[in-house]
């Protein structure tokens, strides 16, 4: 059980990692937490600058995405953090040592199709599914 | 920048980006590679495959389900574009539409006839047409195929003439003896008819899958209304020798119905 002090901090961080606050000052989050709190980063896969135009023929590539940050106390106050999440952050408070803090994953996924050629020249064109990070949350 | 971190993001993100090392590039290649389901990167001989009827028709069917990535496609086709355009009307059919819905994965052939063969006199009109299906990955199976023929209008002595196109799978081939063959589909078209004509071969395709010995190709035979049989070329299908937007080709959707799973390391 948490301290009423600890309850009454928590509810004045109102800060979503998936969208930042229009007015840094409404939020409860200073500079540092923003920083480095869950969230999705934009990180584009170019089969054109992997050297694969004579063989991919669409898409140039992908908004593949990946999701960093640090998942901490409080958690619920992070978009899309599950029951687990905040289970593993009590346990980790309780052994900081041992038991790490929840992970920082993907929560949503996108598909992708890709149209390329095969060593006879056949065209193929396939469907992959969980290829682009939609949203990040804590796990 | 590296080939797979945009400059751009370095600033924002808060961390340390740097360029990768050859092996360390090459191994994110070989990790792309592996998730989409390649052993190795394809070498295709394309001298003039990319500008082939198949790459249009697929490019349209991609086009059909990638909407929403639709900007980031358009700077990449240029090359295709300026034929792309010309396309009209479009290449895939309602049908090929609903097939994709359905489909994980959709696939097309090039034929590899090069030559014409020498057939008996009674079909000595017949063109064949034979398809490399051996190379299908494992747990796909076949939910639809098609063959696909182009067939201009044709305005010369044949003008007001029928014309009934039949598509034969070749079971048995003995030297010296007749050809055993399967009627699969037929068409009968006005010669002035033009555009894509599509056959079902779906059975066709599913035992070459599953059998690839069994795979001894197509024949193609047209025959005029009073049933004299002649060349395709006089009935303006086109062939080898045609267009290379035109060419004759074998597309087939396919379901998954194995899971994929990747090797532990």
């Amino acid at each position: 059980s948490a301290p009423n002090k600890r309850r009454q901090q928590s509810r004045n961080r109102s800060a979503q990692p998936q969208d930042m606050p229009r007015n840094p000052n409404m939020s409860g989050y200073n500079s540092s937490d923003q920083k480095t709190a869950c969230k999705k980063h934009e990180l584009y896969v170019s089969f054109g600058q992997l050297g694969w135009q004579d063989w991919i023929i669409a898409p140039e590539g992908y908004a593949a995405n990946y999701c960093a940050g640090e998942c901490s106390f409080p958690l619920n106050a992070h978009m899309n953090a599950t029951n687990h999440a905040i289970v593993q952050t009590l346990v980790h408070l309780m052994n900081p040592e041992n038991v790490p803090k929840p992970c920082c994953a993907p929560t949503k996924l996108n598909a992708i199709s890709v149209l390329y050629f095969d060593d006879n020249s056949n065209v193929i064109l396939k469907k992959y599914k969980n290829m682009v990070v939609r949203a990040c949350g804590c796990h | 920048s590296s080939a797979l971190f945009d400059s751009s993001i370095e600033i924002h993100s808060g961390f340390i980006h740097r360029r990768l090392r050859t092996d360390e590039k090459r191994e994110m290649q070989r990790e792309i590679l592996s998730i989409l389901g390649l052993p190795h990167r394809p070498k295709p001989h394309l001298s003039s495959g990319k500008y082939n009827s198949a790459p249009l028709f697929m490019l349209d069917l991609y086009n059909t389900i990638s909407n929403e990535e639709k900007n980031e496609v358009e700077g990449f086709l240029d090359q295709y574009k300026s034929i792309f355009t010309t396309q009209s009307p479009p290449l895939a059919s309602l049908q090929d539409s609903a097939f994709l819905n359905d489909a994980d994965m959709v696939m097309s052939f090039v034929n590899l006839v090069e030559y014409d063969r020498e057939f008996s006199p009674r079909r000595r009109h017949h063109k064949e047409f034979k398809f490399n299906l051996s190379q299908i990955p494992e747990g796909e199976a076949v939910t639809a195929s098609e063959f696909r023929i182009y067939k201009d209008c044709v305005s010369n002595a044949f003008k007001n003439e029928t014309f009934l196109i039949s598509i034969y799978q070749v079971v048995q081939e003995h030297k010296g003896r007749e050809t055993g063959m399967f009627l699969l589909d037929t068409r009968t078209l006005w010669a002035t008819e033009e555009g894509w004509l599509e056959f079902d071969i779906t059975a066709t395709s599913n035992l070459w899958v599953m059998s690839p010995r069994h795979n001894l190709g197509l024949q193609l035979s047209v025959e005029t209304s009073n049933g004299n049989s002649i060349n395709p070329k006089e009935a303006g299908l086109i062939g080898r020798d045609g267009p290379h937007d035109k060419q004759p080709f074998m597309v087939a959707f396919f379901k998954v119905t194995k899971v994929h799973i990747r090797t532990t390391r």
